[in-house]
């Protein structure tokens, strides 16, 4: 099955 | 004092229309070069960055930088009263800070209406993104195509499943997916050149085959907007979200970053 990423995995700086 | 005024149905309009589906809340920064917008869909798996540049509108003024948080499904609300030809003003004052002045003119200027928004918190879609812009040759394909085919695929892909493969290689662009009910493979066979034709597939940027898994309900969200437009650039990346961006104008964009799904 798949996984949907979040934006925070390539981008900690938030 | 910050004021830009547009013609109903100006690109900004459709922008917003268009966004509606992932965003509530957006980061207006407005500047004397012109108009951005970031914002992060609830699920913080797309981000959305905008720029239109102040020549795009039909008046521009901005004495001071400002920030502020828009709640754009309001906004959306507020410029859907309008009627065809009305002059709409977008306004904040400096000695008002909590809320926009939304202004429609009628073409012959005999009725005026004002509204007020008020402004919300939207530091939380400010995310430092800035350098990902420049981070074109950190893409390890990048291709272009006209926006009405991006959205075809998009449609296409989804009558069989929820989720989208893009693979670039030299050779090939490929959209597919497999459901329970079969599969669907859009192949395109790029041209190669730094100068897109508009009605053509073209790779511009390209250091290596790349494959990435994205679900497309966000796709679909992007071709929409990108219908506004042309042609759309797509880049793909194993280290990066997906791209998508449309330029607006010469200097402006809209860009898409959506965060690709992984096989567990």
């Amino acid at each position: 099955s798949r996984k949907q990423m979040k934006l925070s995995a390539f981008f900690s700086g938030k | 004092m910050f004021e830009l005024t547009m013609a109903k149905g100006s690109i900004l309009q459709g922008v917003l229309e268009a966004i509606l589906d992932l965003v509530n809340v957006a980061n207006v920064d407005c500047s004397s070069k012109g108009f951005s917008l970031q914002a992060l869909d609830t699920e913080h798996v797309v981000f959305l960055s905008l720029f239109f540049p102040s020549e795009v509108f039909r008046s521009y003024r901005c004495d001071e930088d400002c920030s502020m948080g828009i709640a754009i499904a309001d906004m959306v609300d507020l410029l859907r009263a309008s009627n065809d030809g009305d002059i709409i003003t977008i306004k904040v004052t400096d000695q008002n800070f909590e809320d926009i002045t939304i202004t429609f003119e009628s073409p012959d200027k005999t009725k005026t209406t004002d509204m007020d928004l008020q402004l919300v918190d939207a530091r939380s879609h400010r995310l430092k993104i800035s350098e990902w812009h420049d981070m074109e040759s950190e893409y390890q394909a990048i291709f272009c195509m006209p926006s009405a085919q991006f959205m075809l695929n998009c449609k296409s892909l989804s009558v069989i499943d929820d989720d989208v493969v893009i693979r670039v290689n030299e050779e090939v662009i490929s959209f597919s997916t497999k459901g329970k009910s079969g599969c669907v493979n859009i192949s395109h066979v790029p041209n190669k050149t730094d100068n897109p034709e508009k009605a053509s597939v073209t790779l511009t940027h390209m250091r290596g085959p790349v494959s990435l898994t994205l679900n497309l309900r966000y796709m679909k969200s992007c071709a929409k907007v990108s219908t506004l437009f042309d042609q759309v650039k797509i880049g793909l990346s194993t280290k990066l979200p997906l791209m998508v961006e449309c330029k607006i104008a010469e200097k402006g964009y809209i860009r898409y970053f959506v965060a690709p799904k992984i096989t567990e």
